[in-house]
Order: structure tokens, then C-alpha cells, then sequence
């Protein structure tokens, strides 16, 4: 399994559609301060099913949703798709047949919120146990954000533990 | 699940050690059980001792010293259960010049393992590369992707394009 | 002691913006009283909009932005209040080139104010100091000071040399 | 009032003593990682009167001395000496005469800490009335530790005060 490719529409600095395909290997992601990067990273951590508007920077979830700039008005919606290809074997039964998993979140201004599995509506729930066996999502560690790579060796004994169980 | 927490704590504590070793060149680190007695509920101790230096709370370490100590032990955990992608924000800022040359070869052996995707404003990261997106906003507040880039010669010129554009 | 909180409040708040503005070219910076009526007891926000963007919270500023922003409300407190010297560690590591560029651009306009001491791993911010000094672990685990020097050109000699000692 | 000097003596990685001379203007502080940058930072602090040990990346402050290598013992003292300059005027009455300024402090491993005005004895308190005027000491920005610049931003509304009240 890898990540194919990334839509992003309205959701924070992204005002218009977005579209990143990647290779496998190293990809990097450059440009200069303000620009956009780490609202790339945001845009996968909120559609693989992230609940906390913190997490993302934000006061409450539509903080997510573009703002709006001296000459573009606020949008009322963001949208993320994301790609997984060689999906093959790797899925938990009931999803078996498919070759590829496109995961989608969206969010209206007025606070709901859809999610579509191969374009086919579902619940939260739903994703998450897509992606129980995966190993990515929402908790694991997918997604470094900036300035919190120290946060695996994290502070109380405790919550060291995570790690272990995210290899088992 | 107890022999399962313990077979992987010792597999994870093996490897973690191995990747720090070749970051720092030597020195030693580990994961230690609190409570030996209680595997599924006892918190773990990090210990990490650069080449030369004593064994000492991980507080202690410099922030560079600290980044690699954390990036050894995230990329242990990938080289015993893979994640099929991971994106890693900057990672690389604490880093000497030095260590960023580390870093890279140590990222270059994972890509069998994992797909990664890394921002980073650094020349030399960049340069490892396999594929390049430069992000700019051209019209102040709208981001958009500039181009894609699939050899290493042209990291210079994304990033100076993505800064004139 | 009212007014004066007020008055450094204003002085401070008109401060901040200019060097924010300075920093990023444009946009707009301020500092707001949460409860009005209630000057000595009041909580402070911050707002910052970089130019072309719309003011909002500053949570979603990126890390450099953020950092600019940071340093933009401290050397607006030196201004007003200058502190007899100030030891700045890395805060340059979260900056792109440009920012860098400006931020040493700052810097310098501040000399007369106070004394810096900044500890740094990037070549531009060198270059903009009077003296370096160079640290190095020539024998593991103890540090010592290798040199001085008094002129720009050298910057890129004294890391290497820290580096191979 | 500038810094002039700054002598270290078995503090932190800094085992034999290392003297720095300041001039007035930027001084860049290099080095590759781990090689003793930040102690230097930690050294002003902790001389300047700084107490809780874990601002100084600390358990306990016995964690400033020493702790020896492969070949060296650890030690049983850390002193730091700061030495300020161009002081008149700007110190509080009583300590009027003076032209340069020396505040040391030492720790043993005992747990036995001292402090010295111009190599007189004295205790904590009289280097905090010493520079209560200044603008330098443990709890003003002089000192920006690595990654703590945007706590000066601060979470909280009220803790955000200090910078106004620091610059009346
Ligand atoms: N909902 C939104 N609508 C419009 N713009 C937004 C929204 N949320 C965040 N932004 C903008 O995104 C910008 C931050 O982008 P991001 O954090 O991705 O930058 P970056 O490229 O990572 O920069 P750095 O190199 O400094 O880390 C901010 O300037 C902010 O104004
Ligand atoms: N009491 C002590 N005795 C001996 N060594 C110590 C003591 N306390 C800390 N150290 C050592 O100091 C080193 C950290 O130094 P410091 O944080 O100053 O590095 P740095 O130059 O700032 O590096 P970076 O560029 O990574 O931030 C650690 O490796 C640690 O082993
Ligand atoms: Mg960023
Ligand atoms: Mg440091």
C-alpha cells in the first residue's frame, strides 16, 4: 500500500482544486515560509479522520475551511481525497476486491461533515476500520508535525507505551 | 498479547540501538520496562548515551541530539512494521550540516520500506530526493503547486522559483 | 501605575506592528485588551496578518511566520526598554532564506540598542556578527572554545573547523 | 551595562575552566550538534539566579556539574562567573560605587550553593535587588532558549501580560 495521490479543495490555504501525485521513494516538499507545506500535511491527517481542530492549528473544525484573502471570498466547503494504491491483501475482510482506496472528508461551513469511501458515503467508523491494520491513521505515527519530533520520546513514562503497541 | 508486547519491546529495543549507533557513530540507547513485573502496564525509560558521553536522562541531550535520538527511534519502528507512507514536517531544522548528511543516507536505506514525504527547507535533504514539489503563493494567500521536479540537480532552482513566484 | 501600563500598552502595541511590518513586507500586527475596563487584570491577544491574508487567530500561522511574529513583539520590547544583552538560541532555524536575510537585516539596526549573542547553525546569520566563537568536543564529552574571530569571512572556516576538531 | 566576560568552570559539559570575552555589538555562538551551545546559554541563566532545574533541562541541579566522560571523573563543583560592565548608574542605591560588576554562583554536589557580588558572599536575594532595575534576570527575555521562541505568544491571554509589564 502507498499514497497515489492527494485532491485538496478549500481546505485552508488550498482555495482552489489541488491535485499532487507521488512516486514511490522520497518525496520533498519545499517553498517559502507562509506558503502552504504544512497545510498539505494537515490536509492528509484531517481526511485519514482527525477530530481535534487543535491538532490542526485551529480553534473549532472550520477554522479548516479557506478564509478567504483580499481578493477571494470565503469558501463554504473543504475537501481532501486521498489515494492509496497496491491495496491489495493489505485490507481487512469486507473491503477485500478493491485495487485502489480513495478516502474522502468533507466539511460545510454549517458543521456537517461527510466521508465517502470510493466515493460511496460512509461513516467515521467506517474509515477507521479501513484502516485498523494499516498502520496509518489519525494515531499512529504517519505524521510528523513540524516541531514535534521530540514528542516520541515524550515525556511520562506512560505514554511511551504507544510506540511499542503501534509495532506490534 | 503479553509474549507479543514483550517480543516486540525487545525487537523494537534491538533496532533502536542499531539506527542509533549509526546516526552518533557509536555510543549506545534503550528502552527500559519501569515495572519488569508488569510488561502490559509498566511506563518505559529512554536512555541514550552519544559516543563518549555518559548514560543521562534524555533531557540532558542538545536538540540536535534529541531529534536523532527521536528519528532513530521512529525509523526502528518503521523497519519492523512498515507504514505503507510518512510525511515528516522539518524534521531536519534542529540538524547540523553534519548530521543532515546522516540523516539522508539513513532515509535513503528506509525507501524500501516506506514512502516518505518530507518538508524541509533544507539544500541538502532536497538533493536525496526522488521527486520535488515547490509550493508558492503567487496570489498572496492561495497556495498552489508549482512543479515537479524528478532528479536531485534541480532542488535549487524549485525552491528559488517557488521564493520568486 | 495605571497609566503607565497604558501607556507602555499603546507604546508597545504601535512598536510591534512596525517591526512586524518590517519583517513581512506589509500586513499588520497588534496587541488587544480582552477586557477594556479592566487594564491591570485584562488578558492580551495577539493578532497577526501577514500581507494579502485575513487576520486570524495565530494558531494557524505557519512555524515561521509564527517565529517571525515572536521575534517582532521582542525586539519591539527592546526598543522601547532595551535589556543590557540578550542570548538568542537558534531562533533562526524555522526561516526561509529571504526570512533569514531579513531577520539579519533587523538584527544589525538593533546593535545599539543591546548586545546579542546568538547561537546559530546557518552561514548567513554568521556572517552578520562581529565575533564568532566556535565550540567543539575535541575531546568527547568536554567542550571547549576553539577561536575568535573578528570579520564575516571566516564564518564558514570556524564551523568547519568546530566540526573536524 | 553590557556583558563583558563570562568564565565557566565544571558546569554542564564545560569541565575545565573556559573563559569568553563578549564585545559589544552580535556575537554568533557555532558548533556542531551536542558540542556545548546551549550550556553557555544555560550557564548566564543559572547564574543570573534561575532555580527550577528543569529550565535547565534538568532532574536536579546536581544535573549542572560535570557528570564526567569515559576519561574523566565527574566533579563536585560548578561555578559560573558573569562579569557586566559599563555599569554606572544604572544599579540600585547601595550599590552605587561600582564600575564593573562580578556575580558568581557555585553548587556542590553536597547541595551547598553560594553566591558572590564582586567576591563577596551573599545570598540570592541580593543579586535579585542587584539587577531589579536592569532588565536582566531568570524571569525577563534575555535569555531565549532553542525551540521556546513563540512562548513569547504564549496559550494564555493572561499570561501574555509580562511583556507589557517587562517593558514599562
Ligand atoms: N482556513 C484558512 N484559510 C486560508 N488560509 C489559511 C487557513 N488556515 C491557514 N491558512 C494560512 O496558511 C498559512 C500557513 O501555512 P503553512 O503552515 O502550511 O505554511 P508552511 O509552508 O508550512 O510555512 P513554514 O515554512 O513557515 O512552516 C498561514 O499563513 C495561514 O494564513
Ligand atoms: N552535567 C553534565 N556533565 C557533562 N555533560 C553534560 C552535562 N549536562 C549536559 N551535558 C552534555 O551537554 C550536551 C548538550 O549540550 P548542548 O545542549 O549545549 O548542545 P548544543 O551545542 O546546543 O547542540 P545543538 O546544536 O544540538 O542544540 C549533551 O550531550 C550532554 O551530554
Ligand atoms: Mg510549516
Ligand atoms: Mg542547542
Amino acid at each position: 500500500m502507498r499514497l497515489s495521490k492527494l485532491e485538496i479543495l478549500g481546505f485552508k490555504s488550498f482555495c482552489d482544486k489541488t491535485t499532487i501525485v507521488f512516486q514511490p521513494g522520497i518525496t520533498a516538499v519545499v517553498g517559502p515560509n507562509g506558503c502552504g507545506k504544512s497545510n498539505i500535511s494537515d490536509a492528509i491527517q484531517w481526511a485519514l479522520g482527525e477530530q481535534s481542530a487543535k491538532t490542526l492549528r485551529g480553534e473549532k473544525m472550520e477554522d479548516v475551511i479557506f478564509n478567504g484573502t483580499d481578493n477571494r471570498k470565503p469558501l463554504g466547503m473543504a475537501e481532501v481525497n486521498i489515494m492509496l494504491t497496491d491495496v491489495d491483501g493489505q485490507l481487512p475482510a469486507g473491503f477485500g476486491e478493491y485495487k485502489e482506496i480513495q478516502i474522502t472528508r468533507r466539511l460545510y461551513r454549517s458543521g456537517e461533515s461527510e466521508y465517502y469511501i470510493n466515493r460511496i458515503p460512509c461513516r467515521l467508523k467506517d474509515i477507521r476500520d479501513l484502516l485498523i491494520d494499516s498502520g496509518i491513521g489519525a494515531k499512529t505515527h504517519t505524521i510528523i508535525e513540524q516541531g514535534k519530533m521530540d514528542q516520541i520520546l515524550s515525556s511520562k513514562p506512560t505514554d511511551r507505551r504507544v510506540i511499542i503497541e503501534e509495532t506490534a | 498479547t503479553k509474549q507479543l508486547f514483550i517480543d516486540t519491546f525487545n525487537t523494537l529495543n534491538e533496532t533502536f540501538n542499531q539506527v542509533f549507533k549509526s546516526f552518533f557513530g557509536g555510543g549506545k540507547a534503550s528502552l527500559v520496562l519501569v515495572d519488569e513485573n508488569n510488561p502490559l502496564e509498566s511506563g518505559i525509560e529512554i536512555v541514550a548515551q552519544p559516543t563518549g558521553k555518559r548514560l543521562e536522562n534524555i533531557d540532558l541531550l542538545s536538540g540536535g541530539e534529541k531529534a536523532l535520538t527521536a528519528i532513530s527511534l521512529l525509523f526502528a519502528s518503521f523497519l519492523i512494521k512498515p507504514t505503507p507512507f510518512c510525511m515528516l514536517d522539518e524534521i531536519d531544522a534542529p540538524l547540523d550540516e553534519a548530521n543532515i548528511g546522516r540523516f539522508t543516507n539513513v532515509l535513503r536505506t528506509m525507501v524500501d520500506k516506506s514512502q516518505f514525504i518530507v518538508i524541509t527547507h533544507n539544500k541538502r535533504t532536497m538533493e536525496t530526493a526522488d521527486a520535488l514539489y515547490g509550493v508558492t503563493m503567487e496570489e498572496l494567500g492561495v497556495s498552489k503547486i508549482v512543479s515537479v521536479r524528478f532528479n536531485e540537480d534541480t532542488a535549487q532552482r524549485t525552491e528559488e522559483e517557488a521564493m520568486v513566484a
